[in-house]
């Protein structure tokens, strides 16, 4: 997964993702596709979840998939989700829920509880930061004001790291695969260096739809993997989902 | 070790936006109604959208099949009898949610609930 929080020179923010899932499970040689992403592809859908009619939040899922990975509250905020490998991983926190302790709070689901319940950026962040999960992961969260963008890198346990859209001393963008942002990616998956060379060559002069979707197009950003690249901006409500293709040669992952 | 990385020897691509307006690129946009009761509010969606779910699951199957049947088949028939019961312990409206699902869809519960906690298991 590749997400992308940045800020216009208006103190616009957009917040943009590509969803890569299914790694290694089944690798079809004649059409050089993952089984499991060709499968996911044609369930992708935006989902406004309303009540009393009028929009509460909007996300991105899968059909039959009721977490939320993407998502935002208009005019308020939007979130992603990627995920983040360690061995202290899902299966443990899966393992220890099943043995009677409810501690920990389901990732797909604290999402939905942040963009259901969360009135406020500042409120969604430390609701991210803070709750103990099954499972590590990292969240992209974007307000609806300058500098309001950070990528919180979780453990299970607590926030290790919490890094902030500064636009004032020129981090006008945050862009996060699935590695910490203070190490260097594995040397076989760097999508973070050619994701950040397209970003700085847009300039944040063009910072919007295009410009965003043009970096989430680009390989190896875009690969195999990629279902869907999402793009949303806070203030107007906005959140639109493009499937996503890599035709050959296109990297695996 | 950046140095060490594959050389990318793509361009950063220009003008891909807006994509085509055909299927193959455009997203099905769905209502869920929170008014409704937990377990009802993804019946018209799932409905709709059953066989492309039990594709999905179908695929994973295969998948794990392929690494060795003895133990796909172990695993499969916890998963479709036991898995399910899962669900009782997770957090409402979730809960209730993934069971309307399943009830809609008519996939074993325990399949609809693997599907729902993919993320906890993959991130290894």
């Amino acid at each position: 997964c590749t997400s992308i929080v940045a800020e216009d020179p208006a103190g616009k923010l957009y917040h943009a993702r590509n969803l890569d899932f299914g790694l290694f499970m089944g690798w079809d040689f004649k059409n050089h596709t993952w089984v499991i992403t060709e499968a996911l592809r044609p369930m992708i859908m935006n989902i406004e979840f309303q009540m009393k009619g009028q929009v509460v939040y909007k996300a991105v899922t899968y059909a039959g998939f009721i977490g939320a990975i993407t998502g935002m509250i208009p005019g308020v905020l939007t979130m992603s989700m990627n995920e983040r490998f360690n061995l202290d991983g899902g299966y443990l926190g899966i393992i220890e829920w099943l043995l009677g302790d409810h501690n920990g709070k389901w990732m797909s689901f604290l999402t939905r509880d942040v963009l259901m319940y969360s009135t406020s950026y500042q409120q969604a962040k430390e609701t991210l930061s803070k709750d103990e999960l099954l499972a590590p992961g990292y969240y992209i969260l974007g307000g609806n004001s300058s500098g309001q963008g950070c990528v919180i890198t979780r453990s299970r346990e607590k926030s290790l790291d919490i890094w902030e859209l500064n636009p004032g001393k020129g981090v006008w963008y945050l862009l996060e695969t699935n590695y910490d942002h203070w190490k260097a990616p594995l040397f076989v998956d760097d999508r973070r260096t050619p994701g950040m060379r397209c970003m700085n060559q847009t300039t944040q002069q063009n910072v919007g739809f295009a410009g965003i979707f043009n970096v989430l197009s680009t390989k190896p950003v875009l690969n195999k993997l990629t279902t869907y690249t999402a793009l949303m901006q806070v203030n107007a409500g906005k959140l639109e989902t493009y499937k996503q293709h890599c035709d050959d040669p296109c990297w695996p992952w | 070790t950046h140095r060490l990385g594959p050389p990318q020897k793509e361009e950063c691509v220009t003008g891909k936006y807006p994509p085509p307006q055909t299927a193959e690129y455009q997203v099905p946009k769905y209502v869920v109604n929170l008014d409704l009761p937990a377990a009802d509010r993804w019946t018209h969606i799932v409905k709709e959208r059953a066989k492309s779910i039990v594709n999905l699951l179908q695929k994973f199957k295969d998948f794990v099949k392929a690494l060795d049947a003895k133990l796909a088949e172990k695993i499969f028939d916890y998963v479709d009898h036991n898995l399910g019961n899962l669900t009782n312990t997770l957090p409402q409206p979730y809960a209730d949610e993934i069971k309307g699902i399943a009830k809609a869809t008519e996939i074993p519960l325990g399949e609809v609930l693997l599907y729902n906690i993919f993320y906890e298991i993959f991130t290894v």
